[in-house]
This record gives structure tokens, C-alpha cells and sequence, in this order.
């Protein structure tokens, strides 16, 4: 099974959106899916439609040996794409988990349980942070992609990141590397956007996908409907990124 | 002195943007200001010039008693405007403040101790969670503005948030309110927008600051030369519309 996790401590540069339409994207295409939303806000489940009603178990739950993977998972509205939802319990966690032996372990070793063959890949949308959330999810994978947001803020806080993965590399796994980094919200009019784009490929080279996700109300509309936009509004520019993103991300992966 | 944290668990709706510009313009008014830095990000120093050589003694030391508050202070560039600066250690501090005693209270207390007459107003740029750092400043302060992006998700994120307003109230500061909504990122063209901010004014009613913040790509170049919005551009308008919501915060504050 194939882990990657959506992170980037910067807040509101599309780790949710990109999860979410990733993830739908390759269900499409045939993939077995699973979601793993570990931000308390929740948004990827609620994305997905998954009611609160319905989040009894929760990745929350899960993290603290509450109950097992599998009570956890609900199907979503989506054909082949599972989810384990968040809630707000979550915030808890971060303090909860310090006492436990093995804390930054704790998705890593569920994750090796998880029954072979039931998924093709785990997509982990991680919170805006580098607490013990982002650092299990990135404990717990092979590779991250990395949504960057063509503002300046943003990419001051890549340097912050990619120190941190060097430390995970270091200290706990040693195979982490960036699966991409993808360009989102951008506006071509507007020269910061073109500015901070140039300056990322300038420095991180063919990491950067090929795809950059133009900003596309569609996209912040479909969440208020429960439903992937690829499912909202298939058409939308915004969509149709996110499918050439999943065509070129399916490029970087093994084979199923 | 008056203490207020700028607070949103949702990332990117535009905390650390209205952090500085408040401030700026309290400061442009004759207030004596104090912006503390609490994001490890630390976009709020680099957004006022503080380059991180300068960062010798910062946030991240104040909280865990590694300096004095008066070591950690830094002039910025702007007149009556001084920084607390923030640097990546930071994000370490949630983790290590968990065996402290009193480890909520830290901030608060830091606050006690600071010289009388020294600053008229305290503003802190909180991160985007709910942890112990944001725990801190919602326990040191008398009241919070929130912005609040007009979109579905940071919509969602608001009932949390008053939700955990009310718990540290309950159990940590008694008089902790909200001082106002701050509706950022406004675009009137995008129905979204008009939807959320009416769905916002019918719940909190007078909480929500009537001065709108619109989108405005100067808001988001002004950070690269280090310097505030109102500095940079102070005609354009996402200048004007934090000129009229620090008028509009004036008239809700006590007098100077
Ligand atoms: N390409 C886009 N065009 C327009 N709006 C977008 C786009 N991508 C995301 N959005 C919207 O912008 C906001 C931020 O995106 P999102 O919530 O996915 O970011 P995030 O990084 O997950 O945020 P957080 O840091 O809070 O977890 C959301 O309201 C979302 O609907
Ligand atoms: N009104 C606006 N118009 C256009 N861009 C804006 C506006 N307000 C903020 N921005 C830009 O949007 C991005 C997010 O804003 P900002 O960093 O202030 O939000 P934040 O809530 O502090 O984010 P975080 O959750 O990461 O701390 C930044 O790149 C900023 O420059
Ligand atoms: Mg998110
Ligand atoms: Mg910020």
C-alpha cells in the first residue's frame, strides 16, 4: 500500500481541497482509496460528506487506541474511497499523545496493520501544524505532497518545512521524501503569483508538478455540498487541474 | 493595558494580515502597541521587518522563562509599534510546555509582569490551532477579534472556536469575549461570499465589524518588503478598509 501524506504548516493553501480531489480522482481511475483526515477541523471529512452523526469513531479514536482501523473507516459517497473522519477531539490529542511510549508512532503502526490488499494507497490530510499530527503522519508514510500557495507568507514557511523533513528523515524515517509540491490557488494576472512560482521551480526543480491549480470559486463551493468538486462540477477549471494533477501524480507512483 | 489575540483555528483567513495592520494603524493613531508574534511561522515578524538574525531572544524563550519580556521586545520600523518576535522553536513549545506547571498560564503571567504604562494595547497573532500556544493567549487576554475568510470551511470552523471559547472561560478567564468578526478576503463578485457573510451577521448580529476587509493583492505583496500594508500602499484598498476597521475597534475599546 502506498502512504503519502497532504502537508504544509501554513494554514489555508489547499492541503484539504488537494486531498480531497486527489483522492477522488484516483478512485475514479480505478484505485482503492482510503482518506485519513487528521485535522480537528474536519474539513476533509465533511468534504466528503460525512455527517458529525456519523463520525462515532474517529482518527482521533484511533490515535489514542480507542478502536481499531477498521471500525473507524466509513465509506464515502464516492465509489472505491474510504474515509476515517476527524473531529474536533483531535486538538486534544496533541497533549494526550505526549505521554505515550512511542508517540510519533502510533499512525505508522496502525497503518502496517491495516489489512493487505484493501487498499491501494492512504492519503493523509494533516492539520497546519508540525505538532505531533503532522509529525505521525509523516512518520507513518513513504512521501508527501506538498500544496504551496503562490503568496509570499507561503513560501517562507517551506524552508520551515523541509527542515522538518529532514529531521523526520533522521530521527524516524528514513525514507520520506517529497513526492511533489503543487502549486495552487494561482492567479495568473496577478504578478506575486507568477513571481513565487518561478522562484519554487528556480529552487526545487522537477519536484514541482507540471499542474498548477488555477484559484476556481467551484472549488471552495463544493464543500458546502458535501461532495468532492469533481463530483460537483466536473467541468470546472478547477476539476479539470485536478485531474491532470492525478494523471501526473499517477506518473511519479508504482504501478497499482 | 488592553490585551487582545487575534484567534481562528482555520488557516490562511487572514490573522497575521490584520494582525500587523491593526497595529500599524493603532500605532499611526497614538496608541503604544505591543504585537506578540505566537505563530511559529513567525509571519507576523517578517511581515514588519524583523529579520530572523534579530530574533535572539523570542517568543518561544519568554514562554518557557528563557528570557525577560523587556529582552524579548523589538522596535520595529513603525513608530510606537513594538514586536515580540516568533521563531520555528516554537512549534516545540506545545510539546514542552505540557509538564509545566501552570502551563496555561504562562503568557498570562508574563503579562502581569510587564511595566505599567508601557504599551496602551497588546495584540496577539495566534496559529492556526487550538493548542497550547493558542490556549495561552486566549487565557492572557481580555478579548479576541476573529477573522473569518467568508467561505464554507472557515464557516464550519467558527462553532468550534466558540466552542472553545467557552471552555477556557469556564475554566481559565471568566471575562474573555469576543470583540469582534472580521470578514476578510471579501470578493463581491462570488455569491459564496455574499452567502457566507449574511449567514455570519444573522448569527453573532452586532459582534461582526460592519468595515469589510476585500481581497487585494497589495494586502499580500506588502509582507515581501517587510513592511505593513498601510506602509507600503496606504491608498489601496485593503489599506482604507483596515484604516476603517482599526476606526471601528477604537470606538469598541476603552479610552487611551
Ligand atoms: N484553487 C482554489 N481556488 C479557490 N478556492 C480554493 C482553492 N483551493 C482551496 N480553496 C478554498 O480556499 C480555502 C482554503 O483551502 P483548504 O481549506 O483546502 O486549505 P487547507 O490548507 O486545507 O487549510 P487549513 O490549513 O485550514 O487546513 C477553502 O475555503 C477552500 O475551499
Ligand atoms: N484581504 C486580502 N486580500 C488578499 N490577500 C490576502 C488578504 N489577507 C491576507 N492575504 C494573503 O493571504 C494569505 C493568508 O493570509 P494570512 O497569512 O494573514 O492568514 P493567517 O490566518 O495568518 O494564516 P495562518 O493560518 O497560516 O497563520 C497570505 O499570503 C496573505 O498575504
Ligand atoms: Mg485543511
Ligand atoms: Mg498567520
Amino acid at each position: 500500500m502506498i502512504r503519502i501524506a497532504v502537508a504544509n504548516q501554513k494554514g489555508g493553501v489547499g492541503k484539504t481541497t488537494t486531498a480531497i480531489n486527489l483522492a477522488t480522482a484516483l478512485a475514479a481511475t480505478g484505485w482503492r482509496v482510503l482518506l485519513i483526515d487528521l485535522d480537528p477541523q474536519g474539513n476533509a471529512s465533511t468534504g466528503l460528506g460525512i455527517r458529525h452523526a456519523e463520525r462515532v469513531h474517529s482518527s482521533y479514536h484511533l490515535l489514542i487506541g480507542g478502536c481499531l482501523l477498521e471500525e473507524a473507516v466509513k465509506a464515502s459517497r464516492v465509489p472505491r474511497l474510504d474515509v476515517v473522519p476527524a473531529t474536533a477531539d483531535l486538538s486534544g490529542a496533541e497533549i494526550e499523545l505526549v505521554d505515550f511510549k512511542n508517540r510519533s508512532y502510533r499512525l505508522a503502526h496502525i497503518l502496517d496493520d491495516a489489512p493487505p490488499g484493501r487498499w491501494d494507497i492512504v492519503l493523509i490530510d494533516c492539520p497546519p501544524s508540525l505538532g505531533l499530527l503532522t509529525i505521525n503522519a509523516m512518520v507513518a508514510v513513504q512521501s508527501l505532497i506538498v500544496p504551496l500557495q503562490c503568496e509570499f507568507f507561503a513560501l517562507e514557511g517551506l524552508s520551515q518545512l523541509l527542515q522538518t523533513i529532514e529531521r523526520i528523515r533522521a530521527r524516524f524515517n528514513p525514507v520520506l521524501s517529497i513526492m511533489g509540491v503543487a502549486l495552487t490557488m494561482y492567479d495568473r494576472r496577478n504578478k506575486l503569483t507568477e513571481q513565487v512560482a518561478e522562484d519554487t521551480r528556480a529552487c526545487l526543480g522537477g519536484v514541482v508538478f507540471q499542474t498548477v491549480i488555477p484559484r476556481n470559486v467551484r472549488l471552495s463551493e463544493a464543500p458546502s455540498h458535501g461532495m468532492p468538486a469533481l463530483i460537483y462540477d466536473h467541468k470546472c477549471p478547477g476539476s479539470e487541474a485536478y485531474i491532470a494533477l492525478a494523471r501526473e501524480l499517477i506518473g511519479r507512483l508504482p504501478q497499482r
